[in-house]
């Protein structure tokens, strides 16, 4: 099974 | 002071609804342009962001910005109270403690008032970049709906795949596999735009999740590229959306 990125990586937090 | 008045209550009941199987809480911020939320799902594996122009609303009033902590199961109970065909009035003072939802029947003969407990939240918000995605995909929002229900039968992982022949959606686990490929239509129900051809993974579960927005708009709009969370987006009446996004999986 692939692994489940957290989606918090691809965006800045403002 | 927020007023804003839509003319049926259907409508929001179809927003709470697809949001609530995502996010529990969440601040609802009203401006003099509409009203926006976006929050993340407890495993920060997806993001739901909801935008309301003006325009969606019958009467919409907001002097001064406010932000409204929600908890999306009461406001859920609140709207399944009344009727679809009611109109629904939301009012908050500018420092407000509570939501007040004021409901009125067609032929103005019934009205019910709630109070709803306001919390505060502390929530990251996420900047969302204008993306170019390689593929974009639209297609009747039903047929999306069906596609998810019928992958999840078979694995947790749907794997997309979109060229310019199509869009496939996969799954393959202990019961056996499925492939379900749509190509474009001439009549346009389904259009496939794609710069380059994209291969991803997701779970889905999150996906069945998405489609509880489908009773929103008949169209939905899937748009994939390559190292960034896959989007997908249900119009409102012209003056608003709900979208979702999704991180792929990736491989160890």
């Amino acid at each position: 099974e692939p692994l489940q990125n957290d989606l918090a990586e691809y965006y800045d937090k403002l | 002071m927020l007023e804003a008045r839509l003319g049926e209550t259907q409508l929001l009941k179809k927003i709470v609804d697809a949001l609530k199987e995502i996010i529990s809480l969440s601040t609802l911020d009203c401006s003099e342009t509409g009203m926006q939320l976006q929050s993340m799902d407890n495993s920060h594996v997806s993001l739901v962001s909801l935008s309301l122009q003006t325009g969606c609303f019958e009467k919409y009033r907001c002097d001064r910005n406010v932000s409204l902590g929600l908890d999306l199961k009461s406001l859920s109970k609140v709207v399944k109270s009344a009727s679809g065909d009611d109109s629904v009035t939301l009012s908050a003072a500018d420092k407000a403690d509570k939501l007040l939802l004021s409901f009125e029947s067609d032929n103005k003969s019934r009205t019910a008032d709630y109070e709803l407990k306001l919390l505060n939240l502390d929530q990251d918000h996420l900047g969302i970049p204008d993306t170019n995605y390689a593929c974009t995909v639209q297609m009747p929002s039903s047929e999306f709906a069906r596609i998810c229900r019928d992958m999840s039968m078979f694995s947790e992982t749907v794997v997309i795949s979109c060229t310019k022949q199509g869009i496939k959606f996969s799954a393959n686990g202990d019961l056996g596999s499925a492939n379900i490929k749509l190509a474009e239509t001439s009549k346009g129900d389904i259009t496939i735009d794609v710069e380059e051809p994209i291969t991803q993974s997701f779970a889905g579960r999150y996906l069945n999740t998405f489609t509880r927005a489908t009773p929103l708009s008949d169209r939905v709009k899937i748009c994939l590229a390559p190292e960034v969370p896959l989007l997908v987006e249900y119009s409102i009446e012209d003056y608003g959306y709900i979208r979702y996004y999704l991180a792929p999986k990736v491989d160890d």
